[in-house]
């Protein structure tokens, strides 16, 4: 049975695209069946990973109800498929707010799919609301990304506290998969600061692997590529990898 | 007659709170009367300036029918003084759907407030809902800020595509203020392509300054000050100081 694992923070930039292309291609290539969902409508993992012009998406599931199977496009790696994202998925959160059931219907549209993979990991927008909301409530887990930054940890207060609320009112068996500090930068005190606190707050839930400021992930995307077809010799690449084997190791695959 | 800028990009993370609180200070400086309207739940421009447990905030404007005067505070720079945020802002969008003249609740309310002040600037959350549609009704003209990176290039086809829209159907004098380039890093190929593609597309609508990628910009909100009270040597300064001397003399206010 698929695990399926959201990239959430509300706050913006801190990794959440990134980490879902390179962990899923990094799972993808020590051979575990990885489908990516696109729910943000910035569609940033679809042209990250080099697709465009997508019709039906994402946004066709959740109102039009399309077939999810539809809508699964593979990508140039092996074991690595995605359900993209397009720009009408603004509308989705207006639209599914007349919608009984709104905050379920990620979820009854996916778990079909449950059985095919063995992750499933869902970029989410920067927000806490529906979009957000429906893929908290369609995941096993949830997986938050943090920039050793200020801002980044000031939001984490609220961000626990839309996910408590999640437990009690629509998704019982929602967990914290995991924490992870991203462009971290060793030359400043801002980074080592903000990872100490880290650790006092989540403990054995950070991962041990840090991911550095590396340009190459950042150059990655232009090219539509994941960072192991960009630079599969750059930190940003090595990390990821030693990322995906904590995932695994943590969820009993190795 | 105030000038309402807002500070709009749906990307997140690119430099829209840090620049709302920033070029707002360096304007104060410059003896402009300025507000910042902080019209993002996660508040960050709020506790950017140092200021939490806020009641009433801007939701209560929107939604509540408080009076827009009771909810503006002092900062510790003459001059800067904001309307602060919180988290029950994110109630706000889906309270809001069910409104009549939802788009145009904030322009309402702060309309009384533009000759207190020589400049208002909003400070938008990194989505396109109804938030940043409220923004931009209530604005004059928008200002842009770019990370010169992929993703952020990506965006702006759909953030001018919403930009028009709005012209089109609710606030025909929108105009674009200007683009900054933000965390600029010279060191990296990247910033300076995106640097060109910007330009290329903008034209005389981009900035001379360019902000810096600068540690201090970063390390300032985690005191509660604006960079000119956390550092006024550093070159984060320097760059906000020269910022707001060009948008001054692009309104005829040197
Ligand atoms: N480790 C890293 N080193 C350098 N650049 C990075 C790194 N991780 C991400 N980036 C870059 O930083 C920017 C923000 O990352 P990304 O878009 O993945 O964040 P996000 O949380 O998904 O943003 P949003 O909130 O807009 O969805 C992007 O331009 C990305 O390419
Ligand atoms: N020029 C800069 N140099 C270094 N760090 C910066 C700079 N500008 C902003 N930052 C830092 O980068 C992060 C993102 O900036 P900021 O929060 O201002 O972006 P934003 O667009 O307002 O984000 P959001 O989309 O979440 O509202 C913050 O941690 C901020 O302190
Ligand atoms: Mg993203
Ligand atoms: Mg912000």
């Amino acid at each position: 049975m698929g695990k399926t694992i959201s990239l959430v923070n509300q706050k913006g930039g801190v990794g959440k695209t990134t980490t879902v292309i390179n962990l899923g291609a990094s799972l993808a290539y020590y051979e575990q069946k990885c489908l990516i969902v696109d729910m943000d409508p910035q569609a940033n993992a679809t042209s990250g990973l080099g697709l465009s012009n997508i019709y039906p998406s994402v946004y066709d599931i959740l109102v039009k109800e399309a077939n999810p199977r539809e809508v699964i496009r593979s990508t140039d790696t092996e074991n690595l498929k995605i359900m993209a994202s397009d720009i009408s998925l603004v509308g989705a959160e207006v639209e599914l707010v007349q919608t009984k059931g709104r905050e379920t219907q990620l979820k009854r549209k996916i778990m079909s799919l449950k059985s095919d993979y063995d992750f499933i990991l869902i970029d989410a927008p920067p927000s806490l609301g529906l979009l957000t909301v429906n893929t908290l409530v369609a995941s096993d887990s949830v997986l938050i990304p943090i920039q050793a930054e200020f801002y980044a940890m000031e939001g984490l207060g609220k961000l626990l506290h839309t996910i408590r609320s999640i437990q009690r009112e629509l998704n019982s068996r929602l967990t914290i998969e995991g924490v992870l500090l991203t462009m971290y930068d060793t030359r400043l005190n801002l980074s080592h600061e903000v990872t100490e606190e880290v650790r006092k707050y989540f403990g054995e839930k950070v991962y041990n692997v840090i991911i550095p400021r590396n340009v190459k992930l950042a150059e990655a995307p232009s090219y539509g590529k994941h960072i192991f077809a960009y630079d599969n010799r750059s930190r940003g690449a090595l990390t990821y990898k030693e990322l995906a084997k904590e995932v695994m190791e943590r969820n009993g695959k190795t």
